[in-house]
């Protein structure tokens, strides 16, 4: 994936069944911002891999002034991209070749 | 542990945490 200088990885193990899963979201390169950026630290939170868009995600973090407004598709890219690699983890495991 | 959690008006919650520092890109 692309380095947008924010980090989204799992937050816990994926056991491929779950929809909801915990994802941990930090800035790594403030420098690749648009906007200052607050160091606050790691940002925890859950994610609906079914029903839940990863923009609709950056949009509440910037409401809840974790980013600025001008970062909210930064951060929904980044958090797009990982969601996109647990998908395709699964797909791979869910359809085993042969 | 020094964590601090945000409830969005949208009922989301994030817990806030330190970055672990084995994680931070190495420069």
């Amino acid at each position: 994936a692309e380095d947008t200088g924010v980090r989204v990885e799992l937050n816990e193990e994926d056991d491929g069944k779950k929809t909801s899963i915990a994802l941990k979201l930090w800035v790594e390169d403030p420098k690749k911002l648009k906007g200052k950026y607050k160091d606050t630290g790691a940002i925890e939170f859950t994610f609906d891999l079914v029903h839940e868009v990863p923009e609709v995600v950056a949009q509440e973090m910037v409401e809840s002034g974790f980013f600025l407004d001008c970062d909210v598709k930064i951060v929904g890219k980044s958090i797009r991209d990982r969601v996109a690699l647990i998908k395709w983890r699964r797909e791979r495991t869910a359809s085993p070749n042969g | 542990s020094p964590t601090a959690q945000v409830v969005h008006s949208a009922g989301r919650r994030f817990i806030v945490s330190p970055v672990p520092e084995a994680r931070l890109k190495e420069q």
